[in-house]
């Protein structure tokens, strides 16, 4: 079930696969004889994990699959802080333990015919944020867009409006705007991949009411090569834009979660150096016999 | 008897011990110590690689073997392993013996599909056992 965003209920990760499921998932899984069904026998990631399997499992829908940009985007991303046996790196820049990657629902893409310059510029976004935990605080998002580098371009600069429109319940799944606040961003465009816009402070107070549904419209207009030598305005380009994916950098605060900056939190978890052993308890454990011979071998 | 005696003797040649260390060592540790083991496996073994994307590969280790009778500092055991010990040799044979088991972790990255489609990096806690200890 989705979890609640009420910050004040612990989060509670919902129970595991039944005993049945689990035995067909893998033998070693299997529940110890007299314990009850769901009851969570394994470490918070595979309990999260077989949680995953229980959803497709249960629900019989199958998986949604990601898109392929984002999916390749993250990969990247994962090589850049994990190593190939998944070791996270030692980053001292970045105190996230969570970054999700959501693209935006496609029923409310809806694409506005520019009227001044005909292109195609705005487009209206909705992100759902369901599996966003109670636990996992923002600390950083960006809109991520991915360009098609095959473009012949020299370089061009990109103006972003944005505006967040407030989702009205009532309405249909693609509300009307009822206000919205829009500011402008500019940035240059070389040869690049993946441009992210920063958007932290845009949406940190929607995210930090738990809003759960983020619904935006993004403006793009394109200027071909430096904006500081042409102003004309038919040097506008129609940038054929692939809707951006939504990152979210957050710090998971759970138990499970690993906090890099946390070393006390390590230091308690490693045994202290004990003191030298007591030569009473020594003198007891062992054997007379053997015990001498082996000091004096000592 | 003499002749019995010597025939004995030359059936057993007398085993001079090769290597002195080794052979003083089956006194001073337990054959099968207590000690991290390696295991490793993959996502795809327990079918769960349509959401886990990466690592492909993960070795949690575990640790295995005898605890020694008098656990001295190499494993950071505290004073009540060998009171616990004592119990289980002296006093009361039902309480077990201390057992090897992880003391340290290292977390591990993981990255996974969820399903409404979204894709998480994760970094975990206390997923690779490290080291192990007696307790």
């Amino acid at each position: 079930s989705p979890r609640s965003r009420d910050r004040t209920a612990p989060a509670k990760v919902s129970g595991l696969l039944g005993a049945p499921e689990l035995s067909e998932l893998h033998p070693l899984l299997r529940l110890p004889k007299g314990v009850s069904r769901g009851y969570a026998l394994l470490p918070p990631l595979l309990k999260v994990l077989s949680d995953q399997g229980r959803q497709s499992w249960e629900s019989g829908t199958p998986r949604l699959q990601p898109d392929s940009r984002a999916l390749r985007y993250m990969k990247r991303l994962y090589k850049m802080y994990a190593t190939k046996e998944g070791i996270p790196k030692a980053h001292k820049s970045h105190l996230y333990n969570t970054v999700r990657l959501f693209t935006p629902c496609s029923e409310c893409q809806h694409r506005h015919r520019d009227l001044i310059t005909g292109d195609f510029h705005s487009v209206d976004l909705l992100f759902n944020l369901d599996r966003v935990t109670a636990l996992e605080h923002l600390l950083k998002s960006v809109l991520l867009y991915s360009f098609d580098t095959s473009v012949p371009t020299s370089s061009f600069t990109c103006t972003c409006h944005l505006s967040v429109k407030e989702h009205d319940f009532s309405s249909q799944v693609c509300p009307s705007i009822s206000h919205s606040v829009a500011f402008s961003l500019h940035f240059e465009v070389r040869k690049r991949k993946w441009v992210e816009i920063d958007v932290t402070s845009f949406l940190q107070p929607l995210i930090a009411t738990n809003r759960r549904n983020i619904h935006m419209a993004v403006n793009f207009t394109c200027l071909m090569g430096d904006p500081h030598h042409n102003t004309k305005q038919d040097n506008l380009i129609n940038v054929a834009l692939v809707p951006p994916s939504l990152l979210l950098y957050l710090n998971d605060t759970s138990e499970q979660a690993y906090h890099r900056w946390n070393s006390l939190r390590h230091r308690r978890k490693s045994p202290g150096r004990p003191k030298q052993r007591s030569s009473l308890f020594a003198d007891v454990t062992g054997d007379e016999g053997r015990q001498n011979t082996q000091r004096k071998r000592a | 008897s003499r002749h019995r005696r010597e025939e004995n003797l030359k059936e057993a040649p007398a085993t001079a011990p090769q290597n002195l260390s080794e052979y003083f060592k089956q006194f001073l540790f337990p054959q099968n110590e207590c000690e991290l083991h390696s295991f490793r496996l993959s996502f795809s073994q327990l079918k769960w690689d349509k959401w886990i994307i990466a690592p492909h590969r993960y070795s949690p280790q575990y640790c295995k073997g005898d605890c020694p009778r008098v656990v001295g500092h190499r494993y950071g055991s505290p004073v009540h392993t060998m009171v616990q010990n004592i119990i289980y040799e002296k006093l009361d044979s039902s309480v077990p013996r201390p057992s090897c088991v992880p003391a340290e972790y290292s977390p591990l990255s993981v990255l996974t599909i969820e399903p409404d489609g979204s894709i998480v990096y994760k970094e975990y806690e206390d997923m690779i056992a490290t080291k192990c200890t007696c307790r």
